[in-house]
């Protein structure tokens, strides 16, 4: 296939581009990309979490791009093991998308492991990078929840989603409810949160955005480490990390500065 | 104009004759010409970005066809793929005055849109659909 590929496209360029040209043709592709430089970014594994759902995405979009529409990818491929826990999503916020990001957890260290009455988990995202003239559409928190052999198959958990409001030194932050569900303890795959209304709350005021928490409950109201209950953290395989996503819709027409 | 007048009307009849003389005179010119220049028609170009050094931060594609129309806009442009009603227009009133009123341009007439994905520099990855980035069909304009 290389080689066929070769045949074809080497008809325009015959030979190799001075360094000068080529650095020339850099900037001329990055203009045309929208991006101010080329990125440089510190830690790009392929095979995380969140580039391997974008790919999936990408796919999707690639390969149904001359159809009416593409369908939202709700079983992921980097699912290997049972079905995904996530329910379907409106695929419209997809199809009229300009752009989705996906955004890492900057949460080093994970709150489960000091010693606290209630145990916790904190994520956040940092969404300063979003290019100018996007309006999110839709944003999701994902985390992966491993089988647990340990539990009983029929034991419930109850996971709770929070909005972070303020931080208090000397006692637990306030929180604001975003999402709260029962999961069973034989499940596995990815949960999905719908946290668009906090994600255009962050965009409009960055000095706000104090992530996420996330708690767990058993039955009987008492706190569980999600560690526990399968929620995979920072110390998990980095192809089950959790991560943000956010769709876009372009506000503005980009035009191009003049060089 | 439904107002012109005896001596407009007979204007216009002039210049329609010199018109249709100057046709008759470039098309004997276009089809004698020696060398046949190359119709307007869409051409490969492929933008690789593996090839300019951009593996470690566009995840996907490894480039994209981007394609280039190329050609020239001859009389007649009726045999031409894709010319519009103007450009005929366009290449009479060049062939009345070619030193003032250039040739039709051969250019897209449909572009459609790619997707990229990659990281930005804080390790995030972008998904963005660029509309109107690749050239689907050429034609003359």
């Amino acid at each position: 296939n290389f080689t066929l590929d070769n045949e074809v496209h080497s008809s325009f360029i015959h030979r190799r581009l001075k360094s000068q040209e080529r650095r020339e043709m850099q900037r001329e592709i990055l203009s045309i990309l929208g991006l101010p430089h080329r990125p440089r970014p510190h830690h790009h594994g392929k095979h995380n979490a969140a580039p391997m759902f974008m790919l999936d995405l990408y796919n999707a979009m690639s390969t149904e791009a001359d159809e009416d529409g593409y369908s939202y990818p709700y079983k992921p491929v980097f699912t290997t093991q049972g079905p995904p826990i996530a329910s379907l999503q409106d695929n419209n916020f997809l199809n009229d998308a300009d752009m989705v990001m996906s955004f890492v957890n900057l949460v080093e260290h994970d709150k489960e492991f000091l010693p606290v009455r209630r145990h916790h988990r904190e994520f956040r995202f940092d969404l300063s990078q979003i290019p100018e003239g996007e309006a999110v559409t839709a944003a999701e928190f994902r985390i992966y929840k491993d089988f647990i052999q340990e539990r009983f198959d029929n034991e419930t958990f109850r996971i709770s989603v929070y909005q972070v409001l303020e931080e208090h030194s000397d006692r637990e932050s306030d929180l604001f409810l975003l999402d709260s569900r029962v999961i069973w303890a034989a499940e596995e795959g990815w949960l999905v949160f719908d946290i668009t209304a906090t994600s255009n709350h962050w965009v409009l005021n960055p000095g706000r955005n104090l992530g996420l928490q996330l708690a767990l409950e058993s039955v009987d109201g008492e706190s569980v480490n999600p560690r526990v209950a399968g929620l995979i953290g920072r110390n998990g395989p980095q192809s089950k990390q959790p991560f943000m996503v956010a769709f876009f819709k372009a506000t503005e027409v980009h035009i191009r500065s003049v060089r | 104009s439904a107002q012109g007048g005896g001596k407009q009307r007979h204007g216009n009849r002039y210049k329609t004759a010199k018109g249709q003389e100057a046709l008759r005179m470039a098309n004997i010119a276009e089809n004698s010409s020696g060398d046949q220049k190359q119709a307007c028609k869409k051409h490969e170009l492929y933008v690789s970005f593996r090839d300019l050094g951009w593996q470690d931060w566009i995840i996907a594609p490894e480039g994209y066809a981007a394609y280039y129309c190329m050609g020239e806009c001859a009389f007649p442009l009726n045999s031409y793929m894709n010319a519009t009603n103007h450009a005929i227009v366009q290449t009479l009133v060049h062939f009345i005055n070619p030193e003032t009123v250039p040739k039709p341009c051969c250019a897209p007439t449909q572009l459609h849109a790619i997707s990229v994905l990659y990281f930005d520099d804080s390790s995030n990855v972008i998904l963005k659909k660029y509309r109107n980035m690749v050239v689907r069909a050429c034609g003359c304009h």
